[in-house]
């Protein structure tokens, strides 16, 4: 479960990282 | 969502969004931009602070499209000044009680306010040396103006 909890974690934080760059984009 | 505590470092950002909700949307997301980025800096592996920055991120998201056609959201450079002019906006008001010897919780407010949108204007680049002075200045003007009366002293 540890190293399955950790990949979640990180694919989400990618996830976060991706949507604020896209939002900074279109500004 | 309740804040986490390893994010209480931007609560008072978020609150300056939620005060500007209806009174300066572009203010409320451009603070809300800022606690996102803050916020990811100081704590995004956490399952609590990642949901709560999941939330955020959904909150901008809707904004970005119900503001869309902003100029001040959809270029840059607009939306650095409509931050800066409200910043100094808000310190100059102080500023000026301040100097006629009015202190209150308005004036205390303001200065604070000034000083977080201030930390704001860091997502559009740098901060100039000026509103890095002006930010430190507001800061330490609103926590001394605050203990004064706090203490039943007049500020000098």
């Amino acid at each position: 479960t540890g190293s399955v909890g950790t990949s979640v974690a990180s694919a989400e934080q990618d996830e976060l990282s991706q949507r604020l760059a896209k939002l900074r984009d279109q500004m | 969502m309740a804040l986490p505590a390893q994010l209480r470092a931007i609560q008072h950002h978020l609150r300056t969004a939620a005060e500007h909700e209806k009174r300066d949307p572009v203010v409320a997301y451009y603070c809300r931009l800022y606690a996102m980025q803050a916020g990811m800096k100081l704590d995004s592996k956490t399952p609590e602070c990642r949901k709560f920055l999941v939330k955020l991120m959904d909150q901008l998201e809707t904004m970005k499209k119900e503001l869309g056609d902003n100029d001040s959201i959809g270029q840059e450079v607009v939306g650095n000044a409509h931050i800066e002019n409200y910043a100094l906006k808000m310190f100059l008001y102080a500023d000026n009680e301040d100097r006629q010897g009015r202190f209150h919780k308005n004036m205390i407010k303001s200065f604070y306010s000034a000083s977080l949108l201030l930390d704001v204007l860091s997502v559009f680049g740098e901060l100039s040396e000026e509103n890095i002075q002006h930010r430190k200045y507001a800061r330490w003007k609103a926590t001394y103006i605050h203990n004064c009366l706090k203490n039943g002293e007049t500020p000098e």
